[in-house]
């Protein structure tokens, strides 16, 4: 009975100080100095939740299958998608929150921390406009994992069906990173990924900006966003909301965003408590 | 291994000896051998389901008995074992050895939302134990 008694004093309700001291222990452990404290409304999820549930999922499923690491970068598959990834997308059967593909592969295996960025600024130079047309994005990074270091990162948008096009015509979308801007003057760009994709899809497409998230986390004052262009095999500029590019003011499980994803840069060592 | 200096006087503390509860086998000392039970800490009894998209918890497994060096906010599981195993080499009979170590760490995955509403996936590679000595 002795005994008991001591196995079963250790089970009692923890005073308020204790509580506390455990929220922070369990908070400390994910890294985070104290509750974060999110903008309503968080609901109803935009695309960039989703797409992290999905992302989520996949890698909890892969970590009941130990050992194995996520490798899904088959035939038709790229490390970043592409107009394959898009056909796969978009004839895909989805689970019900899975509008997306998660970019599964080593990367995402490799990963300590997968952070979305919400699109916060959106410019275009639209059907009102002399060409050529564009759009421009721009993300916040600054809220960025110490002692991390950038391995990948996708700019993803949504592409939907218009009316009014031929659905064998291939475009030709390019992301550019926005390097400098000069008054009255077109700012200096750099290429950062295109990809070409049938006008009759329908899907997620996923650009490589790993460069230009790179920079942006070493001089963060640099950040002036990705600008994307789409032509034709004719070289004629198209804007993007006429071939069914889905921006800001679109659904929100279909708005564009950023994904990163971050690897400790060296091996983890957690400062005494 | 460190020679002790010669001069050097022992110090006025020691190390404490632990009432042994944490043995193995119940009828060495007399103890309640370690227990190996699960805590499962909720994400929503913590009132934080606001920000954390998934999983709605995490499980791990904690020691039960009367351990003379008991996990605290400045100790884990393994420093714990660590300080339990010295103590042991140094007494040998009147410590048993550690017996809560962890053998086996799993990573768990948290989901959470920032203050600027992004989306923030973080992967602890090992963290929960899911074995231990018991």
């Amino acid at each position: 009975q002795q005994a008991e008694g001591l196995v079963h004093s250790s089970f009692r309700r923890l005073s308020g100080r204790e509580k506390k001291e455990m929220q922070k222990e369990i908070l400390s452990i994910l890294g985070l100095p104290g509750r974060p404290r999110p903008h309503p409304p968080l609901r109803p999820p935009s695309s960039a939740p989703l797409f992290m549930l999905d992302l989520y999922h996949a890698m909890s499923a892969d970590g009941e299958d130990e050992g194995n690491e996520i490798i899904v970068n088959g035939p038709g598959m790229g490390k970043f998608g592409g107009a394959e990834r898009l056909a796969q997308v978009s004839h895909a059967v989805l689970p019900t929150l899975s509008t997306h593909t998660p970019p599964l592969g080593t990367v995402v295996s490799e990963a300590d921390t997968v952070m979305s960025f919400v699109n916060l600024v959106e410019q275009e130079r639209d059907l009102l406009q002399p060409r050529p047309y564009w759009k421009e994005f721009r993300f916040d990074l600054t809220p960025l994992p110490q002692g991390e270091t950038v391995t990948a990162a996708e700019f993803r948008i949504y592409k939907t069906l218009t009316m009014g096009q031929r659905a064998n015509r291939t475009l030709h979308i390019s992301v550019y990173e926005i390097q400098r801007e000069t008054r009255h003057r077109e700012p200096e760009l750099v290429l950062l990924d295109m990809q070409s994709v049938p006008a009759g899809q329908e899907g997620w497409l996923a650009f490589d900006v790993t460069s230009a998230s790179n920079h942006w986390l070493l001089h963060p004052r640099s950040n002036l966003g990705i600008r994307l262009y789409v032509e034709t095999e004719e070289d004629r500029s198209l804007s993007a909301g006429w071939i069914g590019l889905v921006g800001r003011r679109g659904p929100r499980s279909k708005q564009p965003f950023m994904v990163t994803f971050f690897r400790e840069s060296q091996v983890p060592c957690r400062p005494p408590r | 291994a460190v020679k002790p200096h010669p001069r050097k006087k022992k110090p006025k503390y020691d190390l404490p000896v632990p009432n042994s509860r944490c043995d193995r086998s119940p009828a060495n000392n007399g103890g309640q051998p370690c227990k190996k039970h699960e805590l499962y800490v909720s994400f929503s009894d913590l009132g934080w389901k606001d920000w954390v998209l998934a999983p709605t918890g995490y499980s791990a497994y904690y020691c039960d008995g009367e351990c003379f060096y008991p996990l605290g906010s400045c100790m884990n599981a393994t420093n714990h074992a660590l300080i339990q195993q010295v103590v042991h080499l140094l007494k040998p009979n009147e410590v048993p050895k550690a017996c809560c170590a962890p053998t086996k760490l799993s990573p768990i995955s948290v989901l959470f939302y920032d203050d600027n509403n992004n989306v923030i996936l973080k992967k602890h590679r090992n963290m929960v134990v899911k074995t231990c000595g018991c």
